[in-house]
């Protein structure tokens, strides 16, 4: 463990938290990718299938808990309690056009050619894209709410302080995993252009609106 | 040295 995975992990720990608070606040899913949470419940479940297998730390066991625990919460707030707020015309991306890709290439591109390795190679390629149903609902909406951007910027933090990590990991433990860190580079700069938009305009009390 | 992997990581 080092600081910049500590920091990427309390700030993806902070992205759940502050998505859970606006939609338990405000009573309302509004603006929020229903898709892109069901790609973050299969990305958690892909990759934690050895969460009662291989026992790492309590910190390790305790957040993957927490986070498999609350993306299936996230998702039965959408689909279910707060089912009369969320917005399917707008979550409209087509999914399909990720999972069959990434699943295609995790066969292909994988460390190993075992079933739980090329499992763990597809949440990470899943991962990589699974925000893109949410960038694309905040294209078509051309707005989003400044708790959701908060949201956004903490979630687009974590796997940035993760490429930390792993160049940290690099120099002083001479440790690389060329799929997590290529995939992790395609997700944070799948982050750069939101990025801008937080920085420009959310720093400065404005609300993020897409072409103005 | 622990077995260097990413499945250490979250």
């Amino acid at each position: 463990m080092n600081i910049f995975r500590l920091c990427g992990d309390m700030s993806h720990l902070a992205a759940i938290i502050i998505l859970l608070l606006k939609m338990w606040k405000t009573r309302s899913v509004a603006g929020i990718s229903g898709k892109s949470q069901i790609l973050f419940a299969t990305v958690f479940t892909a990759r934690y299938l050895d969460l009662f297998t291989s026992f790492i730390s309590i910190y390790n066991t305790c957040m993957k808990v927490f986070f498999i625990g609350t993306v299936y919460f996230t998702i039965y707030l959408i689909y279910m309690k707060f089912k009369a707020t969320y917005d399917s015309n707008h979550d409209s991306f087509r999914v399909e056009f990720l999972i069959v890709p990434v699943g295609g290439l995790a066969f292909l591109v994988n460390h190993e050619f075992a079933p739980l390795e090329i499992i763990w190679t597809f949440s990470i390629y899943l991962e990589s894209v699974a925000i893109l149903p949410q960038l694309f609902m905040i294209s078509k909406t051309g707005e989003a709410e400044t708790i959701t951007s908060h949201y956004l910027f903490a979630l687009g933090s974590y796997r940035a302080l993760y490429l930390c990590n792993w160049i940290y990991r690099y120099y002083a433990e001479g440790f690389f995993d060329l799929i997590a860190v290529v995939a992790g580079v395609v997700q944070t700069i799948l982050y750069c252009d939101f990025f801008y938009l937080y920085i420009t305009k959310v720093m400065k009390g404005k609300k993020i609106s897409l072409p103005a | 040295a622990t077995e260097q992997s990413s499945k250490d990581e979250l």
